[in-house]
């Protein structure tokens, strides 16, 4: 089924804080 | 040449290659990924995690990737 409020913030908000993760780890092998 | 393992890539791809918003579970990559063993599935989901490439979404036990929207 489909995705309730709730559950769509969550998700919104680890995937940021996984691209902030991602980000970080690039800049650390440059 | 992305600096993953094989498994790790495999995982990845599989993850990557799922519309559902809520990503995939941990249940179905072992299904896909029979020849794999759950801890190395396991281990790789961690490590992709660790890295920012895949999150949880609904729970600890689905994952989406970062990179395929």
């Amino acid at each position: 089924g489909s995705l309730t409020a709730e559950q769509q913030r969550r998700i919104e908000e680890n995937r940021q804080r996984a691209l902030a993760r991602r980000a970080e780890r690039l800049a650390h092998q440059k | 040449a992305n600096g993953l393992s094989a498994s790790q890539n495999q995982v990845l791809r599989l993850i990557r290659s799922c519309p559902d918003p809520q990503g995939i579970s941990i249940q179905d990559l072992k299904q896909r990924l029979s020849g794999m063993s759950a801890s190395v599935i396991k281990q790789a989901v961690e490590f992709l995690s660790n890295e920012g490439h895949i999150f949880s979404t609904i729970d600890e036990d689905h994952f989406r990737s970062t990179d395929n929207d």
